[in-house]
């Protein structure tokens, strides 16, 4: 594994870390987007189904079990949870991720590596995970306070995606790994949705000022 | 297995 891999999984288990702080200390969810989170759950559930078949090594498993426990616990505290689910910004959360769904597996269905069910599975979960930030996006935009948990955990979530380009494009190079159109495009394209929100970040955290989103 | 090398990934 290189560093770039690496640095991109700790840095997605970061984000998580963040989001649970917030949710475990402040017991709120107030600014995260319940509709994202969903996403989420489901593009752990059907990337990471391999788990009962296929063994690659030890830090594998692990990684993908937690990330399969902390996405369900997250969507279990904000339904749930009888302080964190009043913290959640129901009216304000209301991009309509369901039609972010069926595209997505339209499109794995028609472009993938191999027409299996965990090809398909697979090839579906990279093309929700590129769109699936788009309702906290919103949500953010919306928000009049970020704080700053809130700001970090989506900072950190957008740098996993980056970092794995970088490792995509080491493997391509350096270990001449084959060409793979489906991971590279779609991580791209979930990396370049976050660039509005890296320019704000940035520029907030030079002038030491709170993270807000031009509407 | 061909298929395994991205799977490998998280």
């Amino acid at each position: 594994m290189n560093v770039f891999r690496l640095a991109g999984d700790m840095t997605h288990l970061l984000s998580i870390m963040v989001l649970l702080l917030k949710i475990h200390s402040m017991k709120s969810c107030a600014g995260i987007s319940l509709k994202t989170q969903e996403l989420y759950v489901l593009v752990f559930a059907t990337r990471y189904l391999d788990i009962f078949t296929t063994y690659f090594s030890f830090y594998n498993t692990v990684m993908k079990i937690v990330f399969l426990v902390t996405s369900f616990s997250i969507v279990w505290y904000m339904r749930h949870h009888k302080v964190v689910r009043q913290t959640y910004d129901r009216d304000q959360d209301t991009f309509r991720h369901h039609l972010l769904v069926i595209p997505c597996f339209l499109l794995a269905l028609l472009i993938n590596h191999r027409f299996t069910v965990r090809e398909v599975l697979w090839t579906f979960s990279l093309y929700l995970e590129a769109v699936a930030i788009l309702p906290q996006l919103v949500l953010l935009q919306r928000s009049r306070n970020i704080d700053n948990l809130t700001g970090n955990y989506v900072f950190f979530l957008g740098a996993y995606r980056g970092l794995y380009l970088f490792n995509w494009i080491y493997r391509y190079m350096a270990e001449k790994s084959q060409l793979r159109w489906i991971p590279w495009i779609s991580g791209l394209v979930q990396t370049a949705l976050y660039a509005d929100f890296f320019y704000y970040y940035i520029k907030s955290w030079k002038k030491r000022e709170k993270l807000q989103l031009p509407a | 297995e061909e298929d395994n090398e991205e799977h490998d990934e998280l």
